[in-house]
């Protein structure tokens, strides 16, 4: 049946090394399969300067339960049925163990220090994408202050490296929040996040409020922005992609520095530095043609 | 006894002779080609064994099946799906540990995702859903 999954593989398959022609030929096939001209060469991985693999690789597991418990129905009507295949071991027993373990993960305390879960607004995007993307932020040197003496930081993300038919169904920003400066005592803060719409050399950007959060300055955790409808239309017309800018204000709408208010930028641990992801939807059914 | 012994040995030279002169059919079969029929195999495949785990994050590898040896009635100029379709499905029936089913018919493969880095770092979670492999031939 030809599986990309370690957990479809029976003991009855061979492993052993392959031949170097039998090595081409699989690693021909296989980016055939994901659509790639050549092998991608990343960066090294101590430049990943984002928690998103962490992410990712969460929904990944998310994912693949979920093809799991749908396999497991079958199986378990299979088996009701007399299928050989049988129960998987050590998989949640009820079909929907994807929500199942979702709903622990919501039960996990905001102050956690594990890497980032997959929220619920997250699983129905999942479960309809065809593919997820995360991108790395783009932006080098940190620009903190504004000319009209505003606190800042920007995000800017590539999105021309999608594949054609590829439509953006969500796409979030995701940035860690830790315990603020201990100045603000628990005060509320308010996070917002703009669009860029035109910069300039000598001024201050024009910008476009796109979401904002009130958090209370012991708040410890990852922050959601939706910029479903600002990533379609960079998708659409990239040469309007001039980024994100993100600040902070007290109740009585001062500016702070985002540093301050607890924010964790590119200098963060990787487990907490900011990303941006986008679930897609493509339409078209896969053929495999024939070898 | 004498005639009897040679009327026998008159026989096994004639049936023999007859044998050698006639075209193989469809019931020989299982004479000569056995060592080379075609047969299905199974093989994990590893990232690592292709060097290719620093971009492919996850799954470590997966289980492939791929075909060694020759069809029993390759698909070639003189043989077209439908008579491969028909005379597999005979052989099988007459030798089916030897001969495989014809396998014509669309087949949908398990979901599977991958999950790997591109050439920007960007991660790529890609979720194959409704994959088909059609095929002619042995398997």
């Amino acid at each position: 049946q030809g599986g990309l999954g370690d957990n479809h593989v029976h003991s009855s398959f061979i492993y052993r090394r392959l031949r170097n022609h039998e090595r081409r030929e699989i690693q021909r096939e296989i980016l055939s399969i994901l659509g790639l001209p050549h092998r991608p060469r990343p960066f090294a991985p101590g430049k990943q300067a984002s928690s998103a693999p962490l992410f990712m690789l969460d929904l990944y597991n998310a994912m693949t339960n979920e093809e799991d418990s749908e396999e497991l129905e079958y199986s378990l009507k299979g088996s009701i049925a007399g299928d050989s295949r049988g129960i998987r071991k050590g998989y949640p027993a009820s079909p929907n163990g994807y929500s199942q373990r979702i709903q622990l993960s919501r039960m996990t305390p905001l102050t956690t220090q594990n890497p980032p879960l997959a929220s619920l607004h997250d699983t129905n995007f999942l479960s309809d994408a065809d593919m997820v993307m995360s991108f790395v932020n783009l932006v080098e040197r940190d620009k903190d202050f504004s000319h009209q003496r505003r606190h800042y930081k920007e995000f800017r993300f590539d999105l021309t490296q999608i594949p054609r038919g590829e439509a953006v169904t969500a796409a979030e920003f995701r940035i860690y929040k830790d315990r603020s400066n201990s100045r603000f005592g628990n005060e509320t803060i308010q996070i917002s996040i703009y669009q860029i719409i035109k910069d300039y050399p000598n001024r201050d950007a024009d910008l476009f409020l796109l979401d904002s959060r009130k958090a209370q300055a012991s708040d410890v955790g990852w922050f959601v922005f939706d910029i479903t409808a600002t990533s379609n239309h960079w998708v659409i017309n990239p040469h309007n992609n001039l980024g994100l800018q993100l600040c902070a204000e007290t109740g009585d709408g001062r500016s702070i520095n985002v540093k301050s208010a607890g924010l964790i930028g590119r200098h963060g641990p990787q487990s907490k530095q900011p990303f941006m992801v986008a679930f897609f939807k493509a339409s078209e059914v896969l053929f495999r043609s024939v070898r | 006894a004498a005639n009897n012994k040679r009327k026998n040995q008159n026989r096994n030279k004639s049936s023999s002779h007859q044998e050698s002169s006639r075209m193989p059919s469809v019931g020989d079969y299982n004479a000569s080609e056995q060592k080379q029929a075609c047969k299905k195999h199974e093989l994990y495949v590893s990232f690592r064994d292709l060097g290719w785990q620093d971009w492919i994050i996850a799954p470590e590898g997966y289980a492939a099946f791929y075909c060694d040896g020759e069809c029993s009635f390759p698909l070639n100029a003189h043989m077209n799906a439908t008579n491969h379709a028909i005379v597999q499905t005979l052989v099988h029936l007459m030798f089916p540990d030897h001969v495989p089913k014809p396998c014509c018919a669309p087949t949908k493969l398990n979901a599977i995702s991958v999950l790997y880095f591109d050439d920007s770092s960007n991660v790529i979670l890609k979720k194959y859903r409704n994959m088909v492999v059609r095929s002619c031939g042995c398997h």
